[in-house]
């Protein structure tokens, strides 16, 4: 996190908010509701309060605008930049300008107002952007289902205005980096080539002709999958990836999710009900087989069958020896499985029925 | 990769001057009268923006950089002025 240079911040705790005209796109109620929420954010991780008043001074003013209005800071007409906010103070200080020329939502077609809201009153209270790409004070939009402060947000007001009066301090996600050793996946999958690797809301892309390693929101490519996947499998022969999260999944190809998903496991791969969730999914393409990692078992499906092979659940332990009774994630390439169990990473040849060398879960990103 | 047509260029070109005048406090009014140097100030600002940002630091609008200045953004500086 970034604190504003100079360190201006709010003498009082006890902070006041108006908003002094509402935009056309949303009912009043909505407007208002959203900025509700996002002073929330900010003062279950703080001793800040925020109280609304309908006329006269306030602390911080919101207003809906367009081109120049008049502070120096014109704005653009759509897209580019959304919104703006001035650092504590007298005055305009506090104060939030959101651009009108923007289509302003409550759900996650852009531009969701509480989600701008949440990050320009981050400015308000003091904070600057912040380069961690999870956190709210990150400069871009991204669109997302969770918005919430991450660990850096809370660290970030906290070093501006305290820990919270509330005895249970509030935490928040943190986003995971490369080369932390102690990094684990929920899935991994192969893409048209590339690997991803979920974890979170993120995903980590390697792609053979750029040597970083890519982080982003798993919602920039698909926003209406949700975060927390618990398998992935490529079928690359029909182009198409599935992504699982307890009794549900997706299926894509490319950017794109399919029409009628989410769909259950049961009914299209013929899981029994006791089957609560995948822990990790491979489609090995030479074969047509999937494999579905359950708790100590494994099945097996057929792809071009489109149905369970006969003779399974087995047991994880007797037909990928070394591998553990658990797996995380896994995935498919140059003819090996790799196979994930928390931060240890297992090069498993399926002929031979062998592990080739155990690696650190984190090996594929050239730390 | 597709060429880059000199239209989309001189677009690209623009984007990235106002973008580091917009949030890294690039000045351009400074830049064409001074002895040129070996890193101009809107390289040092791009390579400050591109390791804010966690990009691949080349000091050039590469099209990784020019995605993330594309994108919908706060108006709010990166850095202060």
């Amino acid at each position: 996190f970034e604190i504003t240079p100079g360190n201006p911040h709010w003498e009082n705790t006890h902070l006041t908010y108006r908003i002094e005209n509402y935009t056309p796109d949303l009912p009043r109620a909505e407007v208002d509701h959203a900025i509700e929420k996002a002073f929330q954010l900010w003062s279950n991780a703080s001793p800040l309060t925020f109280t609304k008043v309908e006329q006269g001074q306030a602390d911080i003013l919101f207003s809906f605008v367009w081109g120049d209005h008049h502070d120096n800071n014109p704005f653009d007409g759509p897209d580019g930049y959304l919104a703006h906010a001035f650092q504590p103070g007298p005055g305009i200080g506090g104060d939030i300008h959101f651009d009108e020329d923007e289509r302003w939502t409550n759900n996650i077609k852009k531009y969701n107002l509480f989600h701008v809201a949440a990050h320009e009153l981050g400015h308000s209270l003091g904070l600057s952007h912040s380069s961690d790409i999870g956190a709210l004070m990150y400069p871009s939009y991204v669109t997302s289902e969770d918005i919430l402060l991450a660990q850096d947000d809370i660290n970030g007001i906290q070093a501006l205005y305290g820990p919270s009066n509330n005895p249970i301090q509030p935490t928040g996600p943190i986003t995971p980096q490369a080369c932390d050793s102690t990094l684990t996946f929920d899935a991994v999958t192969t893409i048209r080539g590339e690997v991803m690797f979920f974890k979170d809301r993120f995903y980590l892309r390697i792609n053979p002709f750029y040597p970083e390693v890519e982080l982003n929101f798993i919602s920039v490519f698909w926003p209406n999958l949700p975060s927390g996947l618990q398998a992935a499998y490529e079928v690359s022969e029909r182009d198409e990836i599935h992504f699982f999260k307890g009794s549900t999944y997706w299926t894509a190809q490319g950017q794109n999710v399919l029409q009628g998903y989410p769909k259950d496991i049961y009914r299209s791969f013929g899981f029994p009900r006791t089957v609560k969730h995948i822990d990790a999914a491979v489609s090995e393409e030479e074969s047509g087989k999937t494999y579905f990692f359950v708790a100590n078992k494994y099945w097996r499906y057929d792809e071009y069958k489109r149905s369970m092979d006969a003779g399974y659940p087995k047991m994880i332990a007797h037909d990928f020896p070394g591998i553990g009774n658990k797996v995380d994630a896994v995935f498919q390439k140059n003819g090996f499985f790799y196979f994930f169990h928390g931060t240890r990473q297992y090069e498993f040849d399926p002929k031979s029925k062998r592990i080739v060398t155990p690696l650190r879960a984190n090996s594929w990103f050239n730390c | 990769f597709p060429a880059t047509s000199s239209d989309t260029q001189e677009q690209d070109a623009q984007l990235v001057q106002k973008y580091l005048e917009s949030y890294y406090d690039l000045k351009n009014d400074v830049t064409k009268i001074q002895k040129q140097k070996s890193s101009s100030p809107e390289v040092e600002k791009l390579k400050q923006m591109q390791k804010f940002f966690g990009l691949k630091v080349t000091g050039k609008p590469d099209a990784q950089t020019l995605n993330v200045m594309k994108q919908p953004r706060c108006g709010v500086p990166d850095v202060a002025p």
